[in-house]
């Protein structure tokens, strides 16, 4: 199984087009195992991001950086997927 | 004593079985109406159940409706079967569906990804595509929302099989995909073609694979928008509309596109809400919600294409 201990989810407002191909830019990282739940696409629409734990100061470095803004969706993601199958143990019984 | 389909707790998420087996409950707890189809198998051998809504006639005009190509989008499945059971038990009650069922059928494929899904339950609940193998890569899976023969290989999709948005080797190489697209031909009459996403609160209409309006841009349009308020009506989650090229990115190889270029004038994408909170993750208290206000927009949609026969 899987575990996601650590990984950050990020929602990215990106201010113009530029901001938006930097994201575009971090996308082709491939290294950085970026996993985009919404891809960055348009200013008009936020970018969420999970972002694996070993990559979190990395890609926030960046972001600062650049001055791109940015808040945590989601702190542990394992935390949330554990509250999940904790639902769904509880609704079977 | 047969457990009646009333006991299936809809306000949370459930395992492949534990859906398959509501899928029979309701085929026989509403045999009137409801019967379940078999339409193909998946990769690794996992029947693809669609549920057939008919009062009769023969090869009538129909609506498809699918969820759950994107395995890790659990409340499109849960809203998926939530609708079912709401499709079953209103009619004879209610004016409007009673009305379409008889004229029409509705044919509902609640996973549409069943490998992707039980993935997600068993190994990585990220898991978004197919599990088929790719040769020469140790990347395993599609992403079956690029690989329908619509613009396939065009912008907006990956070659790369590592990647989330891999196309795939050629246009319906997935079998679950093929599987649609070959019930879909067969049937020959289906006049709307509607598939739930999640998440960002989106209904879209063709196109992705390029940023030209569709023909029946106008008429989509106003459906869309007429939809879209009837889901805010409820909650007030608010969908936007309009293309998925100009509404989120240029992406190829979808399924309405294909839909659309065959000839299927009513084709629609939902993208379900989240509470601006966990994205696809969405806390199981939301699930029902989320179906209730899904399903006015689905029933407006469906409203017009009962009356506007083509």
């Amino acid at each position: 199984l899987e575990t996601f201990v650590g990984d950050q989810v990020l929602r990215i407002k990106t201010r113009n087009e530029e901001e938006v191909k930097k994201l575009q830019l971090l996308e082709s990282l491939e290294h950085l195992e970026l996993d985009f739940w919404i891809n960055p696409s348009t200013p008009a629409l936020p970018v969420d991001v999970r972002i694996p734990a070993n990559s979190v100061q990395a890609v926030k470095a960046f972001l600062e950086s650049h001055g791109i803004e940015y808040s945590i969706l989601i702190e542990d993601l394992q935390v949330v997927l554990d509250k999940e199958k904790q639902d769904m143990a509880c609704s079977q019984q | 004593k047969e457990r009646s389909s009333n006991s299936f707790n809809y306000g949370t998420y459930h395992s492949l079985d534990s859906i398959y087996a509501e899928l029979d409950h309701l085929a026989s707890e509403y045999s009137n109406i409801v019967s379940k189809l078999q339409i193909g198998k998946s990769y690794e051998k996992r029947p693809l159940y669609v549920l057939k809504f008919s009062t009769g006639g023969s090869n009538r005009p129909a609506i498809w409706i699918d969820a759950g190509i994107h395995s890790r989008e659990w409340v499109t499945q849960a809203s998926a079967v939530w609708i079912a059971k709401k499709i079953a038990s209103d009619y004879g009650k209610d004016l409007s569906i009673t009305s379409l069922l008889n004229k029409m059928d509705i044919f509902l494929l609640p996973v549409t990804n069943p490998d992707g899904y039980v993935f997600t339950h068993t190994t990585n609940r990220m898991w978004r595509k197919t599990r088929s193998k790719n040769q020469g890569s140790p990347c395993v899976g599609v992403d079956p929302n690029r690989n329908w023969d619509a613009g396939f290989g065009g912008p907006g999709a990956s070659s790369n099989p590592c990647s989330d948005s891999y196309r795939g080797p050629s246009a319906n190489s997935e079998v679950e995909v093929k599987s649609v697209v070959n019930f879909i031909k067969n049937h020959g009459n289906i006049q709307a073609f509607l598939t739930f996403h999640s998440y960002s609160q989106l209904l879209m209409y063709p196109y992705g694979y390029k940023c030209t309006e569709p023909a029946d841009y106008a008429e989509l349009d106003a459906l869309g928008r007429a939809a879209a308020s009837s889901i805010r009506s409820l909650y007030g989650t608010t969908f936007t509309v309009g293309s998925i090229c100009s509404t989120i990115y240029q992406a190829s190889g979808g399924s309405i596109d294909w839909s659309y270029d065959y000839g299927i004038k009513y084709s629609f994408a939902f993208e379900l809400r989240d509470t601006g909170r966990y994205g696809f993750l969405l806390p199981a208290s939301q699930i029902i919600p989320t179906a209730e206000e899904t399903w006015l927009g689905l029933k407006k949609i469906m409203e017009h294409v009962r009356d506007n026969p083509y």
